[in-house]
C-alpha cells in the first residue's frame, strides 16, 4: 500500500478545522469517501501551501503552528481565492 | 490588492446604501457614524459618493444576522467570520452583512464596526483580499487605530485602479460618462493632444475627453478619458498602438502607460527614459509605430526619435531633426497615427497625409471628420 504522508498523522481536529477553512477561503474540494487518500491529502497539501503564500508564511503545505494560528483568527468571510 | 474575477464595478459615482436594522451592542447613533465613516474612507480617494436611504431600494444593504441568513453563506457564531459582502451588481450585488452574533462595538474592545465595515464596503465596491499586512483589505480583523484612520496606500491604489483618484477638475458625478464637450468637430482651428488606433477605431485625446471613430459607425462618440479607464489622468499628449499585439501607449510627461482595451497593465506607468530617451526629454509630442518595419517614431520639439520594438531598444543615430526627414510637415507633430499604410502627422491644425517609406506628403488635409 502507499505511504500515508505525515500531514495524515497530524491532530484530527486540527485536520478538520483546516479542511473547512480551505473548502471555505482557498476552493478545496473535498469527497464525502475518498477512493485514494493520497490524492486527497494530496490536494489538501496543496491549498495548506496556497494558503501560506497569500500570508506570506512559510511555505511547508504542512499544518504548522503559524499556519493554524492564522487559520483561527477572526477575519472576513469571502474567499481568498477566486470569487 | 486584488480585485474580483472580471473587475467589477459600479458604473456610476452616486450610489445610495440602507441600514436595513441594528445590532443591539451598540447605540444607533454610534452604528450611523460607523457606517458613514466606513464609506468616507473610500469616497476620500475616489469620485464615489454615497448617500443613505430610509426606505425602498438601495444599492448596498446593510444588515446584522446570524447563522443562516438567506444566502449560501451562513455565519458561525462566535469568532471566526465576522461578515461578508458581495461584488458590485443587481440584487444581491454590493450589500454587506454582519455577523449579529459578534460584539459589535465604537471602539476596540469588540469588533470595531468601523473597521470591518470600511472592509466589507470595499468588497461591495469590488476589492478582493490583499495580503499585504496593514492593508484595510487584508481578511483577517487586525486592531487598528480608528481616530484619524488613514487609508492604507495599497488599498488608495486598488479602488483607484477600479474608480479612479477624486479630482476638483471632475464633473459632477451625475453628468453621463457620454457628455459632449462644446468643441465643434468642423471647428477649423481644432487640435488634438495625441491620435491613437485601437482595435480598428480611431482614439482622438482632447483634454479630458476621448473621440471615438469607427468604421462601424457613423459619426463620432465624445467620452470622458475616465470612463474608459478610470485610473488614468487626463491630458495625454502622446499615443501609438502595436496592433498585433493589442498594446496601446499613452504617455503624459515624463510616464507612459500600457493598456489593452480598456484594461490598464500592472507595472505601470513607466518613466519614458526607460525606452532609452535622455533625461533632457521631459515629455513626447507625438509618436507613431510603423508596423512595416516594426518600429515607433518618437516627437520631441523639433526632433524625433526611432525605437525598435524587436529589440525594445532606441536606434542609434537619433535624435534627427524632423523638418529634414519629413519635409513640408513643419518643425513640429503634435499628433500622428498609421492607418491603411500612411502616417497622418497633425501640426495645429492642419493635417498631413505622408507616405510611411518615403516620408514624404502625400496630401494636405483640411479636416478629418468629412466637415
Amino acid at each position: 500500500f502507499p505511504v500515508v504522508p505525515e500531514t495524515e498523522t497530524e491532530n484530527e481536529e486540527d485536520m478538520q478545522f483546516a479542511e473547512k477553512y480551505l473548502e471555505k477561503y482557498y476552493k478545496l474540494k473535498t469527497e464525502a469517501e475518498p477512493i485514494f487518500k493520497m490524492k486527497n491529502s494530496k490536494t489538501m497539501t496543496d491549498k495548506i501551501q496556497e494558503m501560506q503564500e497569500f500570508f506570506r508564511l512559510k511555505v511547508t503545505g504542512e499544518l504548522d503552528s503559524n499556519t493554524l494560528e492564522v487559520m483561527k483568527q477572526p477575519r472576513c468571510g469571502i474567499p481568498d481565492v477566486g470569487q | 490588492f486584488r480585485t474580483f474575477p472580471g473587475s467589477p464595478r459600479w458604473t456610476k459615482t452616486d450610489l445610495k446604501y440602507r441600514i436595513l436594522n441594528y445590532t443591539p451592542d451598540m447605540e444607533p447613533a454610534d452604528i450611523d457614524e460607523a457606517i458613514e465613516k466606513a464609506w468616507n474612507v473610500w469616497s476620500s480617494v475616489t469620485p464615489l459618493k454615497f448617500t443613505r436611504v430610509y426606505e425602498g431600494n438601495a444599492d448596498i444593504m446593510i444588515s446584522f444576522v446570524a447563522g443562516y441568513h438567506g444566502d449560501y453563506f451562513a455565519f458561525d457564531g462566535v469568532g471566526g467570520t465576522l461578515a461578508h459582502a458581495y461584488a458590485p451588481g443587481k440584487g444581491i450585488g454590493g450589500d454587506a452583512h454582519f455577523d449579529e452574533d459578534e460584539y459589535w462595538t465604537k471602539d476596540l474592545k469588540g469588533f470595531n464596526l468601523f473597521l470591518v465595515a470600511a472592509h466589507e464596503f470595499g468588497h461591495s465596491l469590488g476589492l478582493g483580499h490583499s495580503n499585504v499586512l496593514g492593508s484595510l483589505m487584508y481578511p483577517v480583523y487586525l486592531q487598528t487605530e480608528t481616530r484619524n484612520y488613514r487609508l492604507p496606500q495599497d488599498d488608495v491604489e486598488g479602488i483607484q485602479t477600479l474608480y479612479g483618484p477624486p479630482t476638483s477638475t471632475e464633473p459632477p458625478a451625475s453628468t453621463p460618462s457620454t457628455e459632449t464637450p462644446t468643441t465643434d468637430i468642423c471647428d477649423p482651428h481644432l487640435t488634438f493632444d495625441a491620435i491613437t488606433t485601437l482595435r480598428g477605431e480611431t482614439i482622438f485625446f482632447k483634454d479630458r475627453y476621448i473621440w471615438r471613430q469607427s468604421p462601424h459607425f457613423p459619426g463620432i462618440e465624445q467620452n470622458l478619458i475616465s470612463s474608459f479607464w478610470p485610473g488614468l489622468p487626463s491630458g495625454f499628449q502622446a499615443a501609438y498602438e502595436i496592433d498585433k499585439k493589442d498594446q496601446v501607449f499613452l504617455f503624459k510627461g515624463n510616464r507612459y502607460w500600457l493598456v489593452s482595451g480598456d484594461s490598464v497593465h500592472p507595472d505601470f506607468p513607466r518613466n519614458i527614459h526607460t525606452l532609452g530617451f535622455p533625461r533632457y526629454v521631459k515629455k513626447i509630442d507625438a509618436a507613431v509605430y510603423d508596423e512595416n518595419i516594426k518600429k515607433t517614431y518618437f516627437f520631441v520639439g523639433d526632433k524625433y526619435w526611432r525605437y525598435d520594438e524587436v529589440t525594445e531598444s532606441m536606434e542609434k543615430g537619433y535624435p534627427r531633426r524632423i523638418s529634414v526627414d519629413f519635409p513640408r510637415i513643419g518643425n513640429k507633430v503634435d499628433a500622428a497615427f498609421q492607418e491603411k499604410g500612411h502616417f497622418y502627422f497633425f501640426h495645429g491644425s492642419k493635417q498631413y497625409e505622408i507616405d510611411t517609406k518615403s516620408k514624404k506628403v502625400i496630401r494636405e488635409m483640411k479636416s478629418w471628420f468629412h466637415c
